[in-house]
């Protein structure tokens, strides 16, 4: 039973993830809601943690794992208004999840109700890990980034130093390279405007099929910012953490994303 | 000539 003030908010989450993956369980306990599921060609991963603090009320009193369908729960949330507050449910046997949506003014209610799947999903151990390099910086300049150079090449390299943060990539027609300096550059509307901040144990180096940081950059209205975590020998982990109405932090949305090697 | 590493060769099954 969950609360959620804006609909809107769970709708972009699932758009961010829902082009990415087909099916996923969402496993729901007293702290909150946790997915995590592989696209098709296992190249990458998706998880997100939805906290109970992202909610205006919520409940679970037992373990639940729900197989939902990510194409059919868009289809839902598409039937609901941003600014509805929406409430989730489920019944008992548990074999759907309903949606019921508010307007804000109180003047149209409306529900819905997805059937469920029984999915056996394998659950990977994500270890924790010491990344040698933390990047962050706005989502609007990564996302630009990445489509900038997808019309060049088929993958990028990021290069991480104390000083910058590097991403270029090499096509039929040529080459591409963009650098952003490490720190603040100067202030906007009262807003500190970043170029990167780099926290750094060690310089790496890597490259990633663009395709699929591209899929990840829908996420970008979730947040300012996005932060790059990267290490030799390990996945690129992109994360967008996502806020309550209150502005508090209240989950995230991660992806996962196996590096190209050459050979 | 570069190779797509994949998930499963860096998380391991729970």
């Amino acid at each position: 039973n969950a609360l959620i003030k804006q609909a809107g908010l769970l709708k972009k989450i699932i758009d961010a993830i829902k082009d990415l993956i087909d099916e996923a369980t969402l496993d729901c306990d007293n702290d909150g809601i946790y997915l995590q599921a592989m696209d098709s060609s296992h190249v990458s991963l998706v998880t997100f943690y939805l906290k109970k603090n992202l909610f205006e009320k919520y409940s679970c009193n037992r373990n639940l794992s729900l197989g939902i369908n990510m194409t059919s729960i868009a289809k839902i949330l598409k039937c609901g208004m941003s600014d509805d507050t929406l409430l989730l449910e489920t019944n008992n046997p548990i074999d759907i999840l309903s949606f019921k949506f508010e307007s804000r003014r109180g003047h149209k209610l409306s529900q819905f109700q997805l059937r469920l799947m029984n999915l056996e999903m394998e659950r990977l151990s994500i270890p924790d890990t010491e990344y040698s390099c933390i990047i962050e910086m706005m989502c609007s300049e990564f996302s630009k980034v990445c489509h900038d150079l997808a019309t060049i090449g088929d993958s990028m390299t990021i290069t991480c130093t104390k000083k910058n943060v590097t991403f270029d990539t090499t096509g039929d027609l040529g080459t591409g390279i963009v650098s952003l300096k490490q720190g603040v550059v100067g202030s906007e509307n009262d807003e500190n405007v970043y170029a990167a901040s780099i926290k750094i144990v060690k310089p790496v180096s890597l490259s990633f099929s663009l395709r699929y940081l591209i899929y990840f950059t829908k996420a970008s209205s979730l947040s300012n910012k996005v932060i790059l975590h990267m290490g030799e020998e390990v996945p690129l982990m992109v994360e967008y953490k996502i806020f309550n109405t209150y502005e508090e932090e209240a989950g995230y949305l991660r992806y996962f994303l196996a590096p190209k090697v050459n050979e | 000539k570069e190779t797509q590493q994949e998930i499963p060769e860096f998380f391991t099954k729970m």
